[in-house]
C-alpha cells in the first residue's frame, strides 16, 4: 500500500536528506512523525538547521 | 611483502623493538573507548576529546569476540553508512573469536551509527541474523576512558528489550598526523627493496618518483640531505616518515595516489591522507576484515562474497537493482544513515518481474488478471478475517526478523485474533515522537515507510516513476486538482508488509473532503512503479482526501490500495480538524 501527498507549488521545502536520496533513486526508510519539510509560506525557513548539516552535541 | 594491517594492529606483542616503539607512539594518540574492566593495552592513554567539528578522520575498529547462547559457526559484519564489511567464519563454538580490524572513515557529517551484526552460517541452513548491536561512534569516541575494549549486548533482532548474547569490540580514531606518519612508513617499506629497513638514495628517487610531483623530483637530493640527519648515506624508515609528514604541511610532496594513481589535492589533506591509506590496505588486500558490500544481508551472501570481495560498488549505482537484477530493494535508514535491505520472497520476485517489467506481463494483465488481482485479494481479505489465520502471525513475524518490532505494539500476539487484525495493530502511545509538535509550519512524515520525495512531478518521472501515463492530473482526479497541484511537490510514502499499517496526518488543518476513486489492485512495489508499462499510482484504486491547512494551503493526501492489501479505511471525518501526527486511517488485506 501506499500513500502520496501532493503539496501545492511552492507551499513545501522538504528535507534536503529525503531529496538527495530520492535524486539518487533511493528510498528512505522513515517513521511516522519525523520532519519531512516547512512551509515555504511561514517565512521561517531560516530559522531550522538543515538536516545534512546538524551536529551531535 | 610488507606486513599487514592485522600484524601492525598486534605490533606490541612482537616483540620487535622497533616495532613497539612505533606501537608506543601510535597508541599514545588513541581517543580511548569508555570504561571497561578489561584493560587491553599497556600503554597510558593520552586522551583528547574528540570535538564534533573534528570528527574526520579513521576510526579503527576491532571486532574481537562473541558470547553466544548456542554452538555454531559465526561470522559478524560491521555497517556504517553505505559499506559493510564481514569477518572470517569462526570455528563451531558458542564463543567465537574474530579478531578482526577494519578501518572506517568518519566524515563530518557523515553516518556516525556504526551497526554489527551477528549471523550464524552452516552448511544445512542459509544464514541466519542472531543478534545486533549499534554504536554511535561519535558518542563514545568523544569520551574520556582509561580503556578501549567494550562488551556489547547483542540484541534480539525481532525484540530490540531481549539479549542474545554479547560482543567485544575495540575502537578508537587515529590522530591524523599519527596516521600520516604510519602510512609514509608503510608506502616507504615498499620501495625498501633489500628490506634492510634503510633507504639508499636510489630507492629514495624511486619513491619521489612514484609520488608523481615533479618539483620534488628536481629536488630530491635535498629532500634526501634533508632527511638523512647523520649523513651516513642512508636513511631509516622513521627519518623519511618525519620527513614526509613535515613536507606534506608546507609542501605536498605526494601528487598522485601510488596506489591506484588518482590524482590528489582537490580536496584537502587530510582527505588524500585518509584516500590513500584506505586505497593501501584495500588494495593490498590487508585489511582482516573483507568489505565492499552495502548490507549485512548482502555480506552474508557466499555468492555476492566471492565475486565482490574487494569490489567497490558506487552508491550512484544502487537503489532498485532494475530489470534482470532486480532481487531486492535497498533502502537508506534515515536514522543511521547506513542501507537496509528489504526482504522480498524470490518467487513474488520473479513473478513480479514477469508480470509488470514486460510486454507480454503486461498484456496478460490487460486480458483479465485484472480481475484476477481483484478476486485474489478479496479472496485473501476473507482468509485474513478468519480465526485460521491467527496461526500465520509468528510466521510472518519470524520472515521479517530485525525489521518487525513487536515490543512497539500496543497490545501482544495473543491479543490478535486474525492476521488483518495484527495487521492493523496499534503501537503505544509515544511510540512515534512527533517533530516539533507545537509548529504547524513543519511537515511530518504519514507512515512508517520507504519515502520517496520530489520538488516536481518532473523529477518524480526523472528518477522514480516510470509509468509512462503518469500525472498529477490522473493520480488527483480532474475533480480534485487544481493547477497548483499539478506543479507541486510530491511525497510517495510506501508501506511494506511488515511496517505498522496504519497512517496518519502529515500536517494540521481541516479534511474538506474523501473521493473515492475506483480501480486495480497492482502492486506498489518498486518493480511495477519502476516499469514503463505499468501506471499503478494513476491505475490503482484510491482515495483522495484534501486537508485545508493555514501553512502549507491545501494537501492532497491520497491512500493507494495494492494486491491482497486493498481496504482502505478512515478513522477521521470530513470537517474533522486534524492535528499533524494524528491517525488518519489503514490498510488492511482485502478487495
Amino acid at each position: 500500500s501506499t500513500v502520496i501527498c501532493v503539496f501545492e507549488k511552492d507551499a513545501i521545502q522538504i528535507d534536503e536528506d529525503l531529496l538527495s536520496n530520492s535524486e539518487r533513486s533511493l528510498e528512505t526508510l522513515v517513521s511516522v512523525g519525523m520532519r519531512l519539510g516547512i512551509s515555504k509560506r511561514s517565512g521561517r525557513i531560516d530559522e531550522l538547521p538543515n538536516m545534512e548539516t546538524c551536529k551531535l552535541e | 611483502g610488507h606486513g599487514s594491517s592485522r600484524a601492525d594492529a598486534s605490533d606490541d606483542s612482537s616483540g620487535d623493538g622497533h616495532a613497539r616503539h612505533h606501537h608506543s607512539r601510535f597508541s599514545r594518540f588513541r581517543r580511548r573507548f569508555r570504561s571497561n574492566r578489561h584493560d587491553h593495552g599497556s600503554d597510558p592513554p593520552l586522551v583528547k576529546n574528540l570535538a564534533a567539528d573534528d570528527f574526520a578522520g579513521i576510526a579503527r575498529i576491532e571486532i574481537i569476540s562473541a558470547e553466544m547462547q548456542f554452538k555454531d559457526r559465526w561470522f559478524a559484519c560491521l555497517s556504517l553508512g553505505e559499506r559493510t564489511y564481514r569477518t572470517e567464519t569462526s570455528d563451531h563454538t558458542e564463543k567465537p573469536i574474530w579478531r578482526s580490524e577494519k578501518k572506517l572513515v568518519l566524515e563530518k557529517d557523515g553516518p556516525t551509527i556504526a551497526r554489527i551484526s551477528v549471523i550464524e552460517t552452516n552448511r544445512l541452513s542459509k544464514n541466519n541474523l542472531v543478534g545486533y548491536c549499534e554504536i554511535n561512534l561519535l558518542e563514545v569516541l568523544s569520551q574520556e576512558s582509561e580503556n578501549n575494549i567494550e562488551e556489547l549486548s547483542l540484541l534480539d533482532p525481532s525484540s530490540s528489550s531481549t539479549t542474545v548474547g554479547s560482543i567485544s569490540i575495540l575502537c578508537y580514531v587515529e590522530d591524523p598526523i599519527e596516521t600520516e606518519k604510519f602510512f609514509a612508513r608503510r608506502i616507504l617499506s615498499v620501495v625498501d627493496l633489500n628490506g634492510d629497513g634503510k633507504l639508499s638514495y636510489s630507492e629514495f628517487a624511486e619513491l619521489i618518483n612514484a609520488f608523481g610531483n615533479q618539483v620534488a623530483a628536481i629536488k630530491t637530493e635535498d629532500l634526501f640531505k634533508q632527511a638523512d640527519k647523520n649523513g651516513d648515506g642512508v636513511v631509516d624508515l622513521d627519518e623519511l616518515a618525519t620527513l614526509i609528514a613535515v613536507q606534506q604541511e608546507n609542501e605536498p610532496l605526494i601528487n598522485n595516489c601510488p596506489v591506484c594513481g588518482e590524482s590528489l589535492g582537490k580536496l584537502d589533506k587530510l582527505n588524500d591522507m585518509i584516500h590513500m591509506t584506505l586505497c593501501f590496505d584495500e588494495g593490498t588486500g590487508n585489511q582482516v576484515m573483507t568489505g565492499g558490500f552495502l548490507t549485512d544481508k548482502e555480506a552474508s551472501y557466499g555468492w555476492i562474497f566471492k565475486l565482490s570481495e574487494w569490489a567497490h560498488v558506487s552508491s550512484y549505482d544502487i537503489g532498485l537493482r532494475s530489470g534482470s537484477s532486480a532481487s531486492h530493494i535497498l533502502v537508506v535508514d534515515r536514522r543511521t544513515k547506513g542501507l537496509v535491505e528489504e526482504i522480498i520472497d524470490g518467487k513474488i520476485v520473479l513473478s513480479m518481474r514477469a508480470i509488470y517489467q514486460s510486454k507480454v506481463g503486461l498484456t496478460l494483465i490487460n486480458t483479465g488478471v485484472k480481475d484476477l488481482l481483484q478476486n485474489i485479494s478479496e479472496k485473501q481479505g476473507k482468509r485474513m478475517n478468519s480465526h485460521e489465520s491467527a496461526k500465520d502471525i509468528p510466521k510472518f513475524i519470524e520472515f521479517f526478523i530485525g525489521q518487525l518490532k513487536m515490543d512497539e505494539a500496543k497490545y501482544p500476539i495473543e491479543y490478535f485474533k486474525t492476521f488483518n487484525e495484527f495487521f492493523i495493530r496499534e503501537l503505544k502511545p509515544g511510540a512515534r515522537p512527533i517533530a516539533y509538535p507545537e509548529r504547524d509550519d513543519i511537515a511530518v512524515c504519514a507512515a512508517d515507510c520507504r519515502l520517496m520525495a520530489f520538488n516536481s512531478a518532473n523529477e518524480s518521472l526523472r528518477f522514480w516513476i516510470k509509468g509512462r501515463k503518469f500525472s498529477i492530473q490522473g493520480l488527483l482526479g480532474k475533480d480534485t486538482c487544481s493547477s497548483a497541484f499539478v506543479d507541486g511537490s510530491l511525497v510517495i510514502f510506501r508501506l511494506a508488509p511488515q511496517d505498522y499499517h496504519r497512517f496518519h496526518v502529515p500536517v494540521s488543518g481541516t479534511i474538506e473532503s474523501f473521493v473515492d476513486i475506483p480501480g486495480y489492485l497492482y502492486t506498489v512495489n518498486p518493480i511495477a512503479v519502476n516499469s514503463k508499462y505499468c501506471n499503478v499510482f494513476t491505475e490503482n484504486k484510491r482515495v483522495v482526501s484534501i486537508i485545508s491547512t493555514s501553512e502549507f494551503g491545501k494537501v492532497a493526501f491520497v491512500a493507494i490500495g495494492a494486491t491482497m492489501v486493498g481496504s482502505i479505511t478512515f478513522t477521521k471525518n470530513e470537517g474533522d480538524y486534524v492535528h499533524k501526527g494524528d491517525e488518519f486511517g489503514y490498510f488492511s488485506f482485502g478487495g
